[in-house]
């Protein structure tokens, strides 16, 4: 299995360059194997360079560049050992417009193989649901979902009730 | 493999029984702070076998029982049930017939649990190793909890590596 | 110094309440002295039910409730130690519209006594800021600072550089 | 006291001397992902004398230090100034005739640091001493980094009560 590790790194990085250039316009991301002559206990370096940027420590990156980093190591798992489902809980959070523009489009590309569950505030990554539900506390401390109608939505308004007994 | 559909009851802050129909491509699900989101992941973190309290913001197991409001008494009993449909994979034997699956997972107050395979009791075991069938064995990555984003940045070289190596 | 330090804990805990009070419109938030018989060595506990919610774990909170329980503490300190500056990085992040509307707000009220600098994506802050700066990296890499100015800004336009030499 | 003057040079991604003014009320500082946002509050944590490289997200001190861009070389000293103004309380000499004081710091990549009052070189210990005479000592609570506001609700309870102390 060493020669499938080896091989299945090397791949995983290739992807997680592709994936960090898309969404930083450029620039380079790698793993790194501390111990090259024991590749199965060897420790891994994460090393990510914004475009233009000198090379430093990972830990510089500003909140939401380390973000975008994290969803392009994500993202590039995902093309080499795709996964039938995926759920992200306001994974967005920390990105300006132009990142959440970026990561929606790309989500949205990935999502004909993987079902994408999407938690978020976030108004730039709702337009891409193709359904929307809505969680509320019409009775406070009791969740119900209603699904939500996005075009109604962006303009603040209630929903239909989803099947709730 | 595609989710279908998700009923919760009893689970956190759904006290009555909810269903969701998932669609294919992206579910969004939106509110306001405190309302029941996370909750909802949870729950689908929780019918898949988790098996940390703290991984589900709780400190023991119970905490993920519906535990009253001011208005409503606490409840005796969390059920989740996962339905998964069009299931590519071939399945070992009794399975091999179903197009789909629907796991459910109980937990009563008196701290016992209960798996069940379309309503039939099963082992853990039984979820995990069918989880693995359909190729979606890696939970590790298919679930991102609030504000976790980042910790493949922040962690050690060898936490890295058993993060890559689940995914590789 | 016993006998300040129980006092002060008791009207810390007094204004953390009142504060908790105003964010969530109700509910209540305290500080509880694990060891009450010594105060000046014992740990504390944190106590928060937002209104009608049952009492349980703050650890079972939402990432906005847990946030803006934080922020209730740290404005209930200025309040009994008013602290002449406060420099906040990104907090209102985890909000929703309504709880960061209510943010700013008290933020307001609030910064005749403290002067805050206020780092934020979010516009309902960036509206109760008296000046508003504006970071770019007109070369990649070199941070420059421009004032902005504010009605222009949340029309997405430029801005007039600060004194950069 | 009042915030009156930033001046940040070589510290972080602030390769040019940038000079920023602050008013009364409230200062916002806003910009897309990575452009220095952070860094900027970093300067005035460092300024008032933090003395972990770690709160400051680097390894060694000398992270600080403007290290290049594709198109520029690193730089070999980091030099922030504060000048404060509209200082109420009495200050022990040979400050009590300033009606600003400008707090400064340097370091240099041979690892060299200094301190200055009104560029006079000072010890560290003279500028907190000065900070606690003007109401401004317990700077833990005054600044509350990116990701960290949540701190005290995680933290455990004498982690907690060290936070209280301070601000108590
Ligand atoms: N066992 C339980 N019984 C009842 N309510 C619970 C239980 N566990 C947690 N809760 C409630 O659920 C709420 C938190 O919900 P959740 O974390 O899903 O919010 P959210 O929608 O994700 O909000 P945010 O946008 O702030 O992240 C808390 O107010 C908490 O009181
Ligand atoms: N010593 C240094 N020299 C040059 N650039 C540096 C140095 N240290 C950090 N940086 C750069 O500063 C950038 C991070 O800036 P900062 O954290 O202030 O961003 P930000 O505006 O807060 O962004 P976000 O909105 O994502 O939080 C990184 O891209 C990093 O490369
Ligand atoms: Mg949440
Ligand atoms: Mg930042």
């Amino acid at each position: 299995t060493r020669g499938l590790f080896v091989e299945t790194f090397h791949t995983l990085n290739q992807k997680f360059g592709e994936v960090y250039a898309s969404f930083f316009g450029g620039g380079s991301a790698e793993l790194v194997l501390l111990d090259e002559a024991h590749p199965l206990e060897s420790g891994i370096e994460m090393l990510a360079q914004p475009p233009g940027k000198g090379k430093r420590n990972i830990l510089l990156l500003s909140g939401g560049e380390k973000a975008l980093t994290a969803i392009s190591l994500l993202f590039a798992t995902f093309l080499i050992h795709p996964t039938p489902f995926c759920l992200l809980d306001e994974i967005d959070a920390p990105l300006d417009e132009e990142n959440t523009r970026r990561f929606a489009q790309t989500l949205e590309s990935m999502s004909d193989q993987t079902q994408f569950i999407v938690v978020t505030h976030n108004k730039l990554t709702m337009e891409i649901a193709d359904i929307l539900y809505g969680v509320t506390m019409e009775e406070t401390g009791i969740s119900k979902l209603v699904s939500v109608n996005l075009k109604k939505e962006l303009d603040e308004s209630e929903g239909n009730p989803a099947e709730t007994i | 493999m595609r989710l279908k559909r998700l009923e919760v009851f009893g689970f956190k802050s759904f006290f009555d029984k909810t269903v969701v129909t998932f669609r294919k491509g992206i579910t969004g699900i939106v509110g306001p702070n405190g309302c029941g989101k996370s909750n909802f992941s949870d729950a689908i973190l929780w019918v898949l076998g988790e098996q940390s309290p703290k991984s589900l913001r709780g400190e023991r197991m119970e905490d993920v029982i519906f535990s009253g409001t001011e208005h409503r008494k606490p409840l005796s009993l969390a059920e989740v049930s996962l339905t998964i449909g069009d299931i590519a994979n071939e399945l070992p034997p009794p399975y091999t017939v179903y197009s789909e699956l629907t796991f459910s997972r109980r937990l009563y107050r008196s701290g016992e649990s209960e798996y069940l395979i379309n309503k039939t009791p099963c082992r853990l075991k039984d979820i995990r190793d069918l989880l693995i069938d359909m190729g979606a064995g890696y939970h590790a990555h298919t679930i991102i909890e609030q504000g976790k984003v980042d910790d493949i940045i922040t962690a050690t070289p060898m936490q890295r590596r058993e993060i890559v190596e689940e995914a590789a």
